[in-house]
């Protein structure tokens, strides 16, 4: 089940970034990379939010909490037409 | 939609919304389940070119070209990365990997936001008429985010992401989720950006009403939208060998039943299956349904599919028993049936066991219009109070959302049923999905008229102006209980479009002001952040407060059985119309609750002059769960400014 990849919202606190980084997705790309290099980003968003939608197993998302500028992983939500 | 536009007194109003450009150059982008582009509703016929402050695409995929946009359907746009990231590729066979709508719901919310006037529109002749969206010359662009139902997360937010790069001037999402805090909930996020960006973002309340508790979309950036009646009906009488007459609903369009009365018969005792009350396929036994007419309870499987269970077993008609309150909706059924409430589906239950004999027949009445009272809030109508932040009051409107026509797709029959291979330009369906789009299309009216206007002005002109009464002075019902609807129901009322264009005040919110209801809230600095994408940090020294969020109306939340309490609220108007004077009153049928308002007298001399009030509420303590409602109104003669008052304790 560990192994078991789901889809994560992945949060950034875009003032955190490194000056090293000219760009938030060049950012958000090695903070994925440096949890996991098969890890799969699905959405780099700029507007509704600072950071990205990834698929990741349980331990990675739990990696990922871990890093610096990291607000929040959380897990997809499904919504149905009213 | 057909009648709407009337109802709403939108027809014929040209003094009010006029064709001017301005009208159409408001956008409005539909998150939902995409679009059927060749419906007439999406006719560009007298619109002019493209707003030039549009910065989206239309998108190719399969079965939909980048040529099926044009002046009306300005932009579309599909996201499924998150749908197939967890579910895997997209079944082609079953529905496209583009904007295109397989589903019906996405063409129906954007014909009934914005669709093109069509003449002669009806589902089957019923609801005949001319169609046409409220907003009926501003611009669509569809995001579809939802694949077979299902809308995930990260497609949502994609498709808002993009809206927003667009240029969209109203966002309409008529879907939902469980009660999220607002730091996980997607469409509450992106709701927020948009806001920030000036984009109006009407959301559905919800379908899971009659229950209290039970809203979606609470955030208080965004308008959340219930549905009621209108003043139209498709009536189907239900006549038992008893000499009782019932009344009830059908789109039914076929052949009529043979003449005089048929046996009926009780799914449930037309089963060897538990559940054979039902009518899911396969538990009904042909010997005992055949040439009758069966009656089948509420639940589990989709109406329409209980029809078809019925005509397959070989049964001549359905009465559909509704097991959720008063709540009447009619489906285009494949077999002569009709829907009845729950007391007059138990009526007939007893009459079939009390009689060996028991027999029946339907009739059907067409399209009743002028129907009284109207509005009445539907039953299942999501309620309040909001879980996550009771000192709001949720829903904050109700606009028509049962048994609406609008556009369709030519992908799906009326009923949903792959057995049914009916295919209709127009289909009549139900729920807040349907009564959101009325609420964004009238908000396009508003940013036509007034393009300066924020998104809380908006909200606050379509609240302050609607209504609770009928004209002869009577509450608004509520269909669940057949008693006057609370402000837990309509919110602050159904809206009232004509009104809503000239509001003398409006209670006006900006981000800021959301920063100090998340403070309130004692959110953290990384939930913060999440919703606002900004450091922010709540000052430690400042007292916040959930009821200082200018809203326009008035939730206000007891503790039960701990003595007399105060609660303080504080308002600022603004004036968005003439010079005036106005006074302000008090409504509450509960005495024992003292509400005092200071000043009670505001004079306003410039457009745009502010000016702050605060309104206290003391009471005594009452037993959890007692509501008393109200109103607090400003008037300058003109002028009627109100804001609903829900008190509750808990």
């Amino acid at each position: 089940a560990m192994e078991e990849k789901k889809t994560y919202i992945i949060h950034m606190a875009k003032s955190q970034m490194p000056a090293t980084f000219d760009d938030h997705t060049h950012w958000y790309d090695a903070s994925l990379k440096s949890v996991s290099e098969s890890a799969e980003m699905i959405y780099v968003y700029n507007n509704v939010i600072h950071g990205f939608a990834a698929r990741l197993t349980a331990q990675e998302a739990e990696s990922l909490k871990t890093q610096p500028g990291i607000l929040s992983v959380l897990p997809e939500v499904i919504y149905q037409l009213h | 939609t057909t009648r709407t536009p009337l109802f709403l007194g939108l027809d014929n109003r040209p003094d009010v919304f006029n064709d001017s450009d301005a009208m159409s150059n408001v956008i409005i982008g539909v998150l939902d389940s995409g679009i059927w582009p060749e419906r007439r509703s999406f006719d560009d016929t007298g619109l002019g070119p493209v707003p030039e402050s549009w910065k989206g695409e239309c998108e190719s995929g399969i079965n939909f070209s980048s040529a099926m946009c044009n002046r009306k359907l300005i932009g579309a746009r599909y996201f499924s990365s998150g749908y197939e990231a967890t579910l895997g590729p997209i079944d082609e066979s079953k529905e496209s990997k583009s904007p295109r709508d397989n589903e019906g719901h996405g063409t129906h919310t954007a014909s009934t936001a914005a669709g093109s006037v069509v003449q002669g529109a009806s589902l089957l002749g019923y609801a005949l008429g001319t169609a046409r969206g409220m907003a009926y010359r501003a611009r669509v662009a569809v995001y579809k985010v939802c694949w077979l139902g299902k809308c995930f997360g990260p497609d949502i937010l994609a498709g808002m992401d993009k809206a927003i790069d667009d240029n969209v001037n109203v966002l309409s999402l008529s879907l939902g989720g469980e009660h999220f805090d607002f730091y996980s909930d997607n469409v509450a996020i992106g709701a927020f950006a948009a806001m920030e960006k000036g984009i109006m973002v009407s959301c559905s309340a919800g379908n899971a009403g009659p229950n209290q508790f039970s809203l979606a979309n609470q955030a208080p950036w965004i308008t959340t939208v219930g549905a009621g009646t209108i003043d139209r009906d498709f009536p189907a009488y239900v006549s038992l060998g008893n000499g009782k007459n019932f009344s009830g609903v059908s789109f039914y369009a076929g052949n009529p039943l043979p003449s005089g009365m048929l046996p009926l018969v009780y799914a449930g005792n037309a089963s060897n299956a538990t559940n054979g009350n039902l009518c899911i396929m396969g538990t009904l036994i042909p010997e005992k349904v055949k040439g009758k007419i069966v009656l089948c309870d509420g639940g589990v499987n989709v109406r329409a599919e209980k029809g078809y269970v019925v005509k397959s077993a070989g049964g001549a008609g359905m009465i559909f028993a509704n097991t959720n309150g008063l709540g009447l909706v009619a489906d285009a059924h494949l077999l002569p049936a009709a829907a009845v409430g729950q007391l007059d589906g138990d009526e007939i239950k007893k009459y079939i066991t009390s009689d060996p004999n028991p027999t029946a027949t339907i009739l059907f009445g067409g399209t009743m219009v002028g129907v009284q009272p109207a509005p009445i809030l539907a039953a299942f109508s999501s309620r309040g109070p909001n879980t996550i932040t009771p000192e709001i009051l949720k829903p904050d409107i109700i606009a028509p959302g049962v048994n609406i026509l609008a556009g369709w797709s030519g992908a799906v029959s009326p009923t949903g049923l792959p057995e049914d291979d009916r295919r209709v330009e127009f289909n009549i369906i139900s729920g807040t999905s349907m009564s959101c789009p009325h609420v964004s299309g009238i908000a396009a009216l508003l940013k036509g008229v007034h393009p300066e206007w924020s998104p809380a002005a908006i909200r606050s002109a379509l609240m302050t102006t609607a209504y609770t009464t009928y004209r002869n002075g009577g509450a608004l019902l509520d269909e669940a209980t057949g008693k006057p609807s609370t402000p837990f129901g309509h919110g602050a009322g159904h809206v009232d479009p004509v009104s809503a264009v000239n509001p003398g005040l409006v209670y006006d919110i900006n981000a800021d002001d959301y920063l100090n209801f998340l403070c309130a809230l004692k959110y953290s600095p990384s939930q913060i952040n999440i919703i606002t994408r900004r450091n922010f940090t709540c000052d430690s020294s400042k007292i916040y407060s959930v009821t200082d969020l200018n809203y326009p109306s008035f939730s206000v939340a007891f503790p039960a059985d701990t003595g007399s309490n105060t609660i303080r609220y504080s308002r600022t108007l603004t004036n968005v119309g003439p010079s005036g004077t106005y006074k302000v009153a008090v409504t509450l049928p509960d005495s024992s609750v003292e509400i005092i308002v200071e000043p009670e007298t505001v004079s306003f001399t410039q457009i745009n002059e502010k000016i702050s009030y605060s309104v206290s509420f003391t009471a005594p303590s009452k037993p959890p769960s007692t509501n008393v409602f109200g109103k607090i109104e400003w008037s300058d003669g003109t002028h009627l400014v109100t804001g609903p008052v829900a008190i509750s304790w808990s």
